[in-house]
């Protein structure tokens, strides 16, 4: 909890602003830590550049992302933290040997549809579910 | 280290992948694709009317909610100079669809077979390789029909699509009708035959597939070379060829196996 102070001097502010400097003071952290928070990354799978368009109609690749970063205090709201994860957060710094911060993991995933042809030159149009992550957040 | 792990992020995208990472990339790609190995079609045909056909259909629905199944545009895809042949009439089934897929037709050659009795078509599709799980919800054989103008516009034929019935020790094969339309010479487009139950019917009996059959007849009920009716075989090009359609549900829960 924040001291009496500091309570009575952020009292004045709006709840937002208070959040934006806690953002705020968190990167000004992170930058200090050096480590990055957890977020989405572009990593674009290219079925061309494997080798198969012969086989593969549609699409030439898929944008697929993936997520990345520390999952630790303050888990902002951008974040996605749940629940549990902050629990986890807590239980960590209570015992950082054993119990390991939350996952930086995919939140939301979204599916893509790939035409291609099978070994009979038949073609097939698939609705591959989980294979973009919309949104990642800590778990 | 911040700088250090940009580097390390930077590197990552944009470095090539060496051969044996390029490969194991592939493996763990085609796995999360559920395909046991990497397929080899026999042909490149892309400009054949099945894979034409998939991939309008690919178009149409990519742009929908990844989240939904497909829901099918039941419009011509080709939409040719005449007005449609034919749709099928309730096409709710088609919407939530996994999977569709096309057959090419495997018989060889158009034999245009004029026994003694009539003249016939005859189409096979193999229907062996569907994807684990799937069960068809729907199934249409296509057929290109084209203007003739060697006939009077208002001149029509009835054609009507069979399937073959497997042989009995006392009698020849049997044909079952599905499906029988009349149609006006003057029309152009895609017919679309709704085979669903056939279709149900040799996933669960692959030894009962026999095929389809074809029938042309004029008005007077004599069987006529369907090629004389406008409708494109094995020689007619390659945007016209016949082929079949299926759609498909999941019918259970695919889990990844753990590695």
């Amino acid at each position: 909890s924040a001291p009496g102070k500091q309570r009575n001097q952020n009292r004045s502010k709006s709840p937002k602003t208070q959040e934006a400097l806690r953002v705020s003071s968190f990167a000004e952290n992170s930058s200090a830590d050096q480590r990055q928070a957890c977020k989405k990354h572009e990593l674009y799978v290219s079925f061309r550049d494997l080798g198969w368009q012969d086989w593969i109609i549609a699409p030439e690749g898929y944008a697929a992302y993936y997520c990345e970063g520390e999952c630790a205090f303050p888990l902002n709201s951008y974040m996605n933290a749940t629940n549990h994860a902050i629990v986890q957060t807590l239980v960590h710094f209570i015992n950082p040997e054993t119990v390991p911060k939350p996952c930086c993991a995919p939140t939301q995933l979204h599916a893509i549809s790939v035409l291609y042809f099978d070994d009979s030159s038949n073609v097939i149009l698939k609705k591959y579910r989980n294979m973009v992550v919309r949104a990642c957040g800590c778990h | 280290n911040f700088s250090m792990d940009s580097e390390v992020h930077s590197s990552f995208i944009h470095r090539r992948l060496r051969s044996q990472e390029r490969r194991e990339m592939q493996r763990e790609i085609l796995s999360i694709l559920g395909l046991p190995h990497r397929p080899r079609p026999h042909l490149h045909g892309k400009h054949n009317s099945a894979p034409m056909f998939m991939l309008d259909l690919y178009n149409a629905i990519s742009n929908e909610d990844e989240d939904e199944g497909f829901s099918y545009p039941y419009k011509p895809i080709f939409t040719t100079q005449g007005p449609p042949l034919a749709t099928l009439q309730d096409n709710n089934f088609l919407s939530g669809a996994d999977t569709v897929m096309s057959f090419v037709n495997l018989v060889e050659h158009d034999k245009e077979f004029q026994s003694v009795q009539r003249h016939h078509r005859e189409f096979r599709f193999d229907l062996s390789r569907i994807p684990e799980g799937e069960a068809v919800t729907a199934a249409e054989f296509r057929i290109y029909k084209d203007f003739i103008h060697e006939r009077f516009e208002n001149e029509t034929f009835q054609i009507s699509i069979y399937q073959v019935l497997p042989e009995h020790s006392d009698r020849d094969s049997q044909l079952f009708l599905l499906d029988s339309r009349v149609i006006w010479a003057a029309e152009e487009g895609w017919l679309v035959f709704d085979i669903t139950a056939t279709s149900n019917h040799w996933v669960l009996n692959p030894m009962h597939n026999l095929g389809l059959q074809l029938v042309l007849e004029n008005v007077d009920g004599q069987s006529i070379n369907p090629k004389i009716g406008g409708l494109i075989g094995r020689h007619g090009p390659q945007n016209k060829q016949p082929f079949m359609v299926a759609f498909f549900k999941a019918t259970e829960l695919h889990i990844r196996s753990i590695r």
